[in-house]
């Protein structure tokens, strides 16, 4: 933090300055370049997922802190050297196929409202709107704190898709980066790199790899997604019973009791 | 005593022997960490240092370090590196040579592919326990993802979403050879 980022004359409640709609939702963001997030050193962003909305995986440069105004949904955090613990059952070698396509990934959790998820900085995460109201978040991200190396405005790294850094339009003054990719249609990471050597790292085919760099995807950071998400994780009952805190149980007892 | 903590402290530690190298394949490569966990000191210089040698064209995955910026020291031979930012943009692609030197920002992404015969690098990072994220391989971030996830991001059938998961089953290094399944369609 620099000197006299603190001498802040008077004090304002804030609304988000910028908005940016997908085609399942919408990020606003309130100004990281204003004197009071300057002073504390955070930048914040509001997530709102439509039901059926996926919000896209990334990352940031900072560590987050994510709080469910409202809503419920799933989210899987993709942590580096961890296995996937998630597993679909092996049918396939039972009928003689091999198993090696069976999927399997990483550990989902369940959100709602009055949840905090929390995420360190370059630890990629996606969520998932599974109910029938919008899921709406609030994300501050400690662009100050230790882990973030960068400087201090908050990056986001997109692993798909190609929406737009929604505190872009905040920041586009003071980067050259961001001039440049005003004047580019394909803004994931995978966008970066040469399509030959993608191919030889994936072992596919380089049409494919065209599709991860996704050029003409305008779905933004928020797609909707036909259908339910169809993943592998235990079932809601199972958990109540079995695995969750006392809180979480008198939460899912309440779900049952309007259920039942 | 300080004679029996900071001034018997270990100092010193050979990350150049193959036989310590912590990921290994013949004919492709090897990388060797050293960090806070094998060096303890590292823990107060909040640095830690990575030695890599690819052979025969191989390639180092690309991946982002998450905690630390990456600075690369071209120790022998000639690689052929791209370097992309958070928008997407290639912020440096071309090749590094033998006594050159370049910076890998925190959270960018990049990948190595030896030139030729053989590159050796090594790198110091700005975190005694830093750690790299890669984009595709046995523990890449893809594939923590389940399928319907990837098939809706990108817009791809399961089937080829499964591909991008599961048909590199190398964690770091790649051997950079063409497999017959990746024909340029183009």
């Amino acid at each position: 933090q620099q000197q006299n980022e603190c001498q802040i004359d008077q004090l304002d409640a804030l609304e988000p300055d910028n908005r940016v709609e997908y085609e399942a939702g919408m990020v606003e963001t309130w100004d990281p370049n204003h004197e009071q997030f300057r002073c504390a050193g955070v930048a914040v962003a509001r997530h709102t997922i439509q039901p059926n909305g996926l919000r896209l995986p990334e990352y940031s440069n900072a560590p987050t802190l994510m709080y469910i105004v409202e809503g419920e949904g799933m989210t899987g955090t993709l942590i580096p050297g961890c296995p996937e613990t998630y597993q679909a059952p092996q049918q396939g070698q039972q009928h003689g196929q091999s198993s090696r396509f069976q999927d399997k990934h990483q550990k989902i959790q369940r959100f709602r409202k009055g949840d905090i998820i929390a995420l360190p900085a370059g630890v990629a995460n996606w969520c998932y709107n599974e109910g029938n109201s919008p899921v709406v978040t609030v994300t501050l991200l400690d662009v100050s704190n230790s882990q973030n190396q960068l400087d201090m405005y908050p990056r986001k790294f997109n692993l798909a898709g190609n929406p737009e850094d929604e505190f872009q339009q905040q920041q586009q003054q003071q980067s050259r980066g961001r001039r440049q990719s005003q004047q580019k249609s394909c803004n994931n990471i995978f966008c970066g790199f040469d399509t030959k050597i993608l191919a030889e790292v994936f072992q596919v085919e380089q049409s494919l790899v065209k599709q991860l760099q996704n050029e003409k995807d305008n779905r933004g950071a928020i797609v909707k997604v036909k259908g339910d998400l169809q993943v592998i994780r235990p079932p809601r009952r199972q958990s109540e019973r079995g695995f969750e805190s006392e809180e979480e149980s008198e939460y899912e007892r309440g779900r049952r009791g309007r259920d039942n | 005593g300080l004679e029996e903590t900071i001034c018997t402290m270990k100092l010193k530690e050979n990350i150049h022997d193959p036989s310590r190298s912590d990921i290994y394949t013949p004919e492709v490569g090897r990388i060797t960490s050293l960090n806070s966990l094998n060096l303890p000191i590292l823990k107060w210089l909040q640095l830690s240092a990575e030695r890599g040698v690819l052979q025969n064209n191989a390639l180092m995955v690309p991946h982002w370090n998450f905690n630390a910026h990456s600075i690369v020291y071209g120790c022998k031979g000639n690689a052929q590196v791209q370097v992309v930012d958070n928008f997407g943009n290639t912020v440096f692609d071309g090749e590094v040579s033998e006594g050159q030197i370049f910076v890998v920002p925190q959270n960018f992404a990049v990948v190595k592919r030896a030139r030729g015969q053989r590159f050796e690098w090594i790198s110091f990072k700005t975190n005694d326990r830093a750690m790299i994220s890669p984009l595709a391989g046995s523990t890449s971030v893809l594939r923590a993802m389940p399928e319907e996830v990837l098939a809706n991001a990108f817009q791809i059938s399961r089937e080829d979403a499964r591909k991008i998961k599961f048909n590199n089953e190398q964690p770091t290094l790649s051997s950079g050879q063409s497999s017959q399944q990746m024909r340029d369609d183009a």
